[in-house]
């Protein structure tokens, strides 16, 4: 079953 | 101080109404050149952006940058007890505890007035770079709606492939299976039922239904929604305001 990616994984704290 | 008016409350209750169902918290950064928001979904799965340019609003002035964190809630609370052609008017000091939203009828003589207490919201403020993306889709909202609703009957996931001529939504699930299948069309008399496709590298992504269903509801918002796609970057649905945009930043499902 495909995993869920985390939306953090891509974007970082300004 | 803060002063901002809407021309209709019917938009900022759209606007609200577009992604209160996804995030609880957010923080509205007012600035002299508008108002933007961010927030993430619980499950750290979907990203909020929105951004109100001055355009948007009959009248603005912000004299002062001003953080103004709410529960969407409870604003939805208030938001609901004004009437969608009542003006709506924002209003705020420089170190706000609360809120001011006022709704005027111009014609009724009637105003109404509530305030809602704010928030200290701990969040963190993104970065946003300028993604590259491998297919950018313009469609009618209301079509990416309905299939998106129909196709999540079936499923918790919905795949999204996109090759040179072809969008094809593909739901498995243990019922059974759907598919829809687009193509893009320029429609000359209603430009805005034309399904637009440029793309650069075919793509193939899964994502959870259950966002999707969150996305759509922007749909009040915008007849259009414009999708980018990237097998190296979260998808990006967005909807036009007059000024600005509400944008949804969705992480997919990968396979291991």
């Amino acid at each position: 079953k495909p995993r869920q990616k985390s939306i953090c994984t891509f974007f970082s704290s300004a | 101080m803060l002063e901002a008016k809407f021309a209709e409350a019917s938009l900022f209750k759209r606007i609200i109404d577009g992604f209160k169902d996804c995030v609880s918290l957010v923080n509205f950064q007012c600035k002299e050149d508008g108002i933007i928001a961010q927030a993430v979904d619980d499950s750290r799965v979907l990203l909020v952006s929105l951004e109100i340019g001055v355009e948007a609003f009959q009248e603005y002035r912000c004299d002062h940058p001003v953080t103004l964190g709410m529960d969407l809630g409870s604003l939805s609370k208030i938001l609901r007890c004004g009437n969608n052609s009542d003006t709506l008017t924002l209003i705020a000091d420089d170190k706000p505890d609360s809120i001011l939203l006022l709704f005027e009828d111009t014609q009724r003589e009637r105003i109404a007035e509530y305030s809602l207490k704010l928030m200290d919201i701990d969040a963190d403020f993104l970065k946003i770079e300028d993604l590259q993306y491998d297919t950018t889709l313009m469609m009618p909202s209301t079509e990416f709606s309905k299939v998106v609703k129909d196709l999540s009957q079936l499923t918790d996931s919905i795949n999204i492939m996109v090759t040179k001529e072809t969008i094809k939504f593909v739901a498995e699930g243990e019922i059974g299976t759907g598919s829809v299948i687009l193509k893009p069309v320029m429609d000359m008399e209603k430009p805005a039922e034309s399904i637009k496709l440029e793309m650069d590298q075919p793509v193939d992504l899964t994502f959870g239904a259950k966002y999707l269903l969150d996305i759509v509801k922007g749909s009040a918002l915008s007849d259009r929604i414009g999708i980018r796609l990237s097998s190296e970057a979260p998808a990006l649905f967005q909807f036009d305001l007059s000024s600005g945009f509400l944008q949804f930043f969705l992480a997919p499902k990968f396979n291991d």
